[in-house]
């Protein structure tokens, strides 16, 4: 499991 | 894209308008902090220059835009936020993550003058806990999002996010409360 991009969520 | 995250974000978007609502009908921003919404323009600032650097989805990009031009028409701090822009577009990429972190932080507690401000005077006219329930409903929401997309997809959140995010909701406790008890069943939102 990866640590999703920050720049997805608000 | 999960149903939590939409009505968390469109909740968040709700707030800014039922803010700007409140201050056309009632001309006047009394009971409304100052503070927190100076607080919120740097959230976003400093959140969402991540505009310049990557690209999600259009309704990514355009949901930051909006949050940005909404905020800064709100409050007029449009010079601030040209000084901000000027002072941070230089920086590098990691910068922008250490930005992005500032900003989560900085959101978990940017609501804090406004609650201490109804504290202290204990009451708020509707609209004006209308919108804090918005912006409280959208934090609740991303929690549930988290979990969610914890278990349908094989990435997860941020543990910063995880932690502000949580914090964040939980100083909404005491006001969720009073507003299901009080507002929702037409009286004022005065503290017990």
């Amino acid at each position: 499991r990866q640590a999703r991009q920050t720049h997805d969520e608000l | 894209m999960n149903v939590f995250r939409l009505v968390a974000d469109l909740l968040h978007l709700g707030s800014i308008f039922i803010l700007i609502a409140r201050i056309h009908q009632t001309r006047s921003c009394a009971g409304i902090s100052l503070k927190t919404q100076a607080l919120y323009f740097l959230v976003f600032v400093t959140r969402y220059l991540d505009l310049f650097t990557s690209f999600v989805s259009i309704y990514n990009t355009l949901m930051k835009l909006f949050f940005l031009a909404l905020d800064t028409f709100r409050v007029e701090y449009v010079l601030v936020g040209a000084a901000l822009f000027a002072l941070v577009f230089p920086h590098k990429y990691k910068v922008v993550e250490i930005l992005w972190s500032f900003s989560i932080y900085l959101e978990a507690v940017a609501i804090m003058p406004q609650l201490f401000m109804m504290t202290r005077t204990g009451e708020a006219d509707n609209i004006t806990s209308h919108y804090i329930f918005a912006l409280g409903g959208y934090r609740a929401l991303y929690i549930v999002n988290w979990i969610y997309r914890y278990y349908s997809e094989d990435k997860y959140s941020d543990y910063i996010a995880w932690v502000a995010g949580i914090v964040q909701t939980g100083l909404y406790a005491d006001f969720f409360y009073v507003y299901f008890t009080r507002v929702l069943k037409g009286k004022e939102f005065k503290l017990p």
